[in-house]
């Protein structure tokens, strides 16, 4: 699965996700595709997410909706938010991970695996790639 | 504050340092600069956040490096079955796609989808006739079939026949 979450300069969010779903899938099996509200959310309001991982557990946790009604309704940062729908996620038996941007341009990352393939960038200079948890 | 920023994944998983040569690691990260270069500049220039997010995937679809267009895994009876969603957060208008096999970017069809506004999840060849419909290029299934996910299918279907390796299989595939 790839993706990407971005905040352009007049503070627009937009989130995309694509990808090959899992080895020797069957039966027309789609949950493991990024459904919107599970692996894909954007909301001007809140944050922009895309998801990867066991997409199941992600459309049971309703991940990426709720980590921007968490930073809506509750004030989390993107961090926070994320963090705690992936605990979620992991409770279930799930792994995966996601990216947020959040409408003020903060972007975090947040996984139960031992590494996530990411990187991010931003009009300060922030300009950072890495794959294993540290 | 930043004026424009980004993120971008190529996935998680079991991923482990001792399997992870420098050659392969040295790839994964030129891959992952170049996508994030492609949407940064977008960005930089005053383009859309929209933009950014094909701008990144699109070359991320064409890498076979990743699970997502060319490289994409294999389904059971060794084809592809790719998906792609969309949203955009000012109006969160919304599109997804699930199931596709000839569509070379599914990213394109899902924001298209999203930009028809009749719809937001399409599947399988109502999908690709959608696909057709709107132009998007299409592709034999074999372009995105590379060697690697062909072992990777024999190895997945062979460990069907394997007792122990099946029962842990069975439990590990219980998502519902």
């Amino acid at each position: 699965t790839v993706g990407a979450v971005a905040r352009d300069v007049r503070g627009n969010l937009a989130a995309g996700t694509s990808t090959g779903g899992t080895t020797g899938k069957r039966w027309g099996r789609i949950g493991d595709s990024p459904v919107i509200g599970a692996g894909t959310y954007a909301d001007n309001r809140a944050c922009a997410v895309s998801a990867t991982g066991t997409g199941e557990y992600f459309l049971r946790a309703g991940v990426a909706q709720g980590i921007c009604a968490m930073m809506r309704l509750a004030g989390m940062d993107a961090q926070a938010a994320a963090d705690q729908l992936i605990v979620e996620v992991g409770e279930m038996g799930g792994d995966g991970g996601v990216i947020v941007v959040s409408a003020t341009g903060e972007t975090a990352f947040s996984f139960n695996t031992s590494g996530m393939y990411r990187g991010r960038a931003d009009s300060i200079g922030l300009n950072e790639i890495a794959i294993f948890t540290d | 504050q930043a004026d424009w920023s980004i993120a971008i994944h190529g996935g998680a998983g079991t991923l482990s340092r001792e399997a992870m040569t420098p050659e392969r690691e040295a790839e994964y990260t030129a891959a992952l600069q170049a996508a994030l270069d492609a949407g940064a500049e977008v960005l930089r220039a005053g383009g859309e956040a929209q933009d950014a997010i094909v701008a990144v995937i699109t070359k991320l679809e064409d890498d076979p490096l990743f699970n997502a267009g060319r490289g994409a895994v294999l389904t059971w009876e060794g084809g592809v079955s790719l998906d792609a969603s969309f949203m955009r957060g000012d109006t969160r208008e919304a599109g997804a796609a699930a199931g596709l096999s000839h569509v070379r970017h599914p990213i394109l069809l899902a924001r298209a989808i999203m930009e028809d506004g009749r719809h937001v999840f399409l599947s399988g060849e109502g999908a690709e006739e959608f696909a057709a419909d709107h132009g998007l290029e299409q592709v034999e299934t074999e372009w995105f079939i590379t060697p690697r996910r062909r072992d990777s299918l024999e190895q997945f279907r062979a460990a069907q026949d394997d007792p122990q390796v099946s029962f842990n299989e069975d439990e590990e595939h219980r998502y519902g």
